[in-house]
């Protein structure tokens, strides 16, 4: 029985058979860990993220990476092509990684990439959009929710701000960019539950 | 299994690399 992880945060999608589970599990984590990484030192730029209480700022991103990888690699997703370019290099048509046993996840990730990608946002409204979605104050655990809603709340109106100026005759890009946070959680819950299936398996 | 990042080992990536920052400042 070939086993594949179907996580364009791999290498590969191809499991060597020889290796052991935890080989396997130990791989992986090797492969993501730089990404994860990443999105902690964007976290320390965010203004105001380093106040929060420690407790608060490893809630934030236990809750948040898996969005914040989302949008950050949105584009190893080739709408145009119907494929996906995994951390090694190599790309894979949406219907071979179908057969390597990938489902609704990956549909659903390629619907919201595209979108997202659609609305032609620049670096800097992305980065702003992206710490807007990192700092969420109704995620689980959360300590001190006031201090982690004034925050979110500056960001949103900063990213109101920008896109306003940057996009002034199209309006409907802030509302539709905000209409994305909940899209981004289904994808979360969606992403829990498979790496649930998985760790079972 | 009601925590994926923790499952993950995400919780203690995060910790080490929002520490490492803790220590720079130390310095």
């Amino acid at each position: 029985s070939r086993m594949f992880l179907v996580c364009p945060m791999n290498m590969s999608p191809r499991v060597d058979p020889q290796k052991s589970g935890h080989e396997v599990w130990e791989e992986f984590s090797r492969s993501f860990t730089p990404a994860v990484r990443e999105v902690v030192e964007f976290a320390k730029k965010i203004p105001g993220f380093r106040e929060l209480s420690q407790h608060d700022q490893v809630s934030l991103l236990k809750a948040g990476t898996f969005e914040v990888l989302v949008v950050r690699f949105a584009s190893l997703f080739d709408v145009t092509e119907r494929c996906v370019t995994f951390l090694g290099g190599n790309k894979y048509s949406v219907d071979a990684l179908r057969t390597m046993g990938s489902g609704d996840l990956l549909s659903s990730m390629f619907d919201f990439c595209e979108k997202l990608m659609n609305l032609g946002l620049s670096e800097e409204e992305m980065s702003l959009f992206t710490a807007v979605v990192l700092v969420s104050a109704d995620r689980s655990g959360i300590e001190n929710v006031n201090s982690v809603e004034a925050l979110q709340e500056t960001l949103i109106r900063a990213l109101r701000s920008l896109i306003t100026r940057n996009h002034p005759n199209e309006s409907a890009i802030f509302t539709k960019l905000l209409l994305k946070l909940p899209d981004l959680r289904s994808l979360n819950n969606m992403h829990s539950e498979q790496l649930l299936a998985f760790k079972v398996h | 299994f009601s925590d994926p990042a923790s499952n993950l080992g995400l919780e203690d990536i995060i910790r080490k690399a929002l520490m490492g920052n803790l220590e720079e400042r130390q310095e």
